[in-house]
């Protein structure tokens, strides 16, 4: 059998407000060192990979290992309704076939209980190297998810550009160009919420991406202060978001390239 | 012009 407690069972919904635009069903591969998830949306341009560690929930138990195949929206409606102090407990049988999610408030007075359906899915799993990636942003979540949004008033493609200096977002439409950059800067009162932007470059980069994918990304932007921005010319670039401390959300999308 | 993602990432 699997049963798994998350006692912060908000980051379960964000999860799922992060990825249910982008991919429709996907496989949550489960066994005793945790979840893991690895989809392509529909047009296999981009890639989401989660992990959340065994050891971040309070309660974990995978006696084989199953893979969990669930349709994202219909997960997404009922895990909306977990409280924000709520635990979630996931269950499922050892064909998978059967899921069981139950809430829990905080103070144990409400318990929900939710039964889906499980998808037989057929998905291949990727081998996704380990790289040394040329330059690594971290930002602030939220300042990466307005420049997806403003520039998306522009065009449809953003370049990022990374130099010593900097890192710049440029698109270019019928209506003109924007382009906006951030300096390396420090964090303010080392506050946690009010991040830096900070940059390890090892060779600039400089690559054209589809503004649209990288707006689903940011959807998982209540996840994190921070997202980190790994590129290298020529590969797709990772739009990293951390899952409280038991794991990362990855989004990996493929450069566009002149025709 | 956009590559698939699985043409970067080979099978495992």
């Amino acid at each position: 059998m699997f049963e798994a407690r998350l006692p912060q069972g908000d980051l379960l919904k964000k999860i799922l407000e992060a990825v249910k635009d982008l991919v429709t069903d996907a496989n949550f591969d489960c066994s005793s060192t945790g979840i893991s998830l690895q989809a392509m949306d529909s047009s296999h341009v981009s890639l989401v990979s989660l992990l959340m560690r065994a050891d971040g929930f309070d309660h974990f138990r995978c006696d084989r290992n199953i893979s969990i195949g669930l349709n994202l929206l219909a997960m997404s409606k009922v895990v909306r309704c977990v409280g924000n102090n709520d635990a979630v407990t996931m269950k499922a049988d050892d064909n998978g076939d059967l899921v069981t999610l139950m809430f829990e408030s905080q103070d144990g007075s409400k318990v929900s209980d939710w039964q889906l359906r499980g998808l037989d899915i057929d998905s291949e799993r990727l081998g996704i190297p380990s790289t040394d990636y040329s330059s690594v942003v971290t930002m602030p979540s939220a300042e990466f998810a307005r420049i997806c949004r403003d520039l998306s008033v522009i065009g449809d493609t953003v370049v990022i550009t990374t130099t010593k200096e900097g890192v710049t977002f440029a698109s270019k439409g019928e209506l003109g160009t924007g382009k906006i950059a951030l300096r390396q800067s420090a964090a303010i009162d080392d506050d946690a919420d009010s991040p830096g932007v900070s940059i390890e470059l090892q060779e600039p980069v400089s690559q054209s991406f589809a503004l649209r994918y990288l707006s689903f990304f940011t959807k998982a932007t209540p996840l994190a202060p921070t997202v980190t921005i790994s590129m290298s010319n020529g590969v797709p670039l990772v739009v990293e978001y951390p899952v409280g401390d038991m794991g990362h959300i990855r989004f990996y999308l493929a450069p566009k390239v002149e025709d | 012009m956009q590559r698939s993602i699985a043409s970067f990432f080979g099978a495992p």
